[in-house]
């Protein structure tokens, strides 16, 4: 565990609160794609499979491999699932009326299918939790492309969504930062799989972190894209 | 073993 790795996952749980605040202080979800938090909710549904594993070994207090760095792994992914479900809930109940989905029109199966057969083609095991890590991980790298094309759609975002999107792509570059120096100060085999998609994540923001610099250096409210 | 299967990562 390293400085970069606990404000990745900080900075990741900041963008989920940075979200329902938003959706619950506007009492809208104009301008977030539905589409991009269900494949967030998929993306940790099949990643965190072995919470049941984990729970499992609580429950029946078999705390032999129980460590610090597993407990705090194991209530971060229940944030995670519980945040990432709760606004997927907010925005299919509550906020259904004011949802975008006449402009959220990314077709999803574009990005599940080619992560699904990568996943059975480039993996570490064979085996089904590693099958689902591994497309898990390939997902999350594309999953924001729905959100991405509804902001250009936009044209632009209130300071909030914009604050959540460089949240959202900012963790994942700060993975990369940690993976670099577990490579540089442990034994640590650097996971390519992971390595790769993280920086396809990061690369898909470029754009996007370009233009909330520029709102943030011309002190802009809103974040303007180029229509 | 770790029970993480093992990813120790988010």
């Amino acid at each position: 565990m390293n400085i970069f790795r606990i404000s990745a996952d900080l900075l990741h749980l900041a963008s989920f609160f940075i979200l329902i605040f938003k959706m619950k202080a506007t009492k809208s979800c104009k301008g977030i794609s539905f589409k991009t938090q269900l494949m967030y909710t998929l993306v940790f549904t099949c990643r965190y499979l072995d919470l049941f594993h984990v729970l499992g070994m609580m429950i029946t207090f078999n705390f032999a491999h129980i460590t610090g760095l597993t407990l705090y792994n194991t209530f971060m992914k229940i944030l995670f699932l519980a945040a990432s479900y709760y606004i997927v809930y907010l925005m299919r109940t509550e906020l259904k009326s004011t949802s975008d989905d006449a402009r959220d029109t990314f077709v999803l199966w574009h990005i599940l299918a080619p992560c699904a057969v990568l996943a059975l083609i480039f993996n570490a095991q064979f085996t089904i939790l590693e099958i689902l890590w591994t497309f898990s991980i390939y997902l999350e790298a594309v999953a924001v492309m729905p959100q991405l094309m509804l902001l250009i759609e936009t044209g632009e975002a209130d300071s909030l969504s914009s604050h959540y999107m460089f949240a959202v792509g900012g963790y994942r570059a700060l993975y990369l930062v940690n993976w670099v120096y577990r490579y540089a100060t442990e034994p640590y085999y650097s996971n390519w799989i992971a390595w790769i998609a993280g920086f396809v994540q990061t690369a898909l923001f470029g754009d996007f972190f370009y233009y909330y610099f520029v709102k943030i250096m011309s002190g802009d409210a809103a974040l303007k894209l180029p229509t | 073993v770790s029970p993480e299967s093992g990813h120790d990562e988010l």
